[in-house]
């Protein structure tokens, strides 16, 4: 995942 | 990570744990909107499908595993078990929510950033969870008398996200191109649906008086 992703929160 | 996506993802654990204390341990949902945590469910049921396809962290995965396992089970003993789903007063809690999903659905189809199925759900979850609490600061308005498992499930709810829109102007300010309109939107719309409550709650802390919400 790209760094910027805000995928990454829940 | 950063101190307040943690501070935010810790609050909002405790405020499911305080629910499930309150209905596990007093075997009661008095004053718990079914509806609220009918929308709960299905935003993490949408937010959380790329369980199974990306992979960030332990944390990460064990936290959606607790917010999905939380919310299936907190919506299953308001309606299935025996005890519980007896305290429910079915009759305040009236809100139409599903005028709320379908709404959240269109905008998430209108406005999203990639439109792919995964992206539009996880977008959809979004504009859902912003006004999931509709329901509950209802009931909460109805039954005016607010028992103190449920004022601090609905405080510590909406400071979970206040602290996320703390994250989110940190790694603004520390990742480059961290630019995320519709998350930033959506939260900043959640956190001030509560901020009406926030007052009456504060108020009725400093007087240290029972919370009584304005009819």
């Amino acid at each position: 995942p790209k760094d910027d992703d805000v995928k990454d929160e829940l | 990570m950063n101190i307040f996506r943690l501070a935010g993802d810790m609050t909002h654990l405790a405020s499911v744990l305080v629910l499930l204390l309150k209905i596990h341990t007093i075997k009661s949902c008095a004053g718990v909107s079914l509806k609220t945590q009918e929308l709960y469910a299905i935003v993490f049921a949408t937010r959380y499908l790329d369980i199974f396809t990306s992979f960030y962290s332990i944390y990460n995965t064990l936290m959606k595993l607790i917010f999905l396992g939380s919310s299936f089970s907190i919506v299953w003993y308001m309606r299935y078990h025996k005890t519980v789903r007896r305290t429910y007063d079915r009759e305040q809690d009236t809100f139409r929510h599903w005028f709320l999903v379908l709404p959240c659905l269109l905008l998430a189809l209108l406005i999203h950033e990639k439109f792919t199925f995964l992206e539009v759900l996880w977008t959809f979850s979004l504009y859902l969870e912003a006004v999931a609490i509709l329901p509950q600061l209802v009931l909460l308005q109805r039954t005016r008398n607010i028992d103190n498992l449920t004022g601090q499930y609905v405080f510590l709810l909406g400071g979970y996200r206040g602290f996320y829109i703390l994250n989110w102007i940190y790694r603004y300010l520390t990742e480059p191109h961290f630019v995320h309109w519709i998350t930033w939107i959506a939260g900043l719309v959640q956190t001030l649906l509560y901020a009406d409550f926030f007052y009456y709650y504060f108020q009725s802390w400093k007087n240290n008086k029972k919370l009584q919400l304005p009819a």
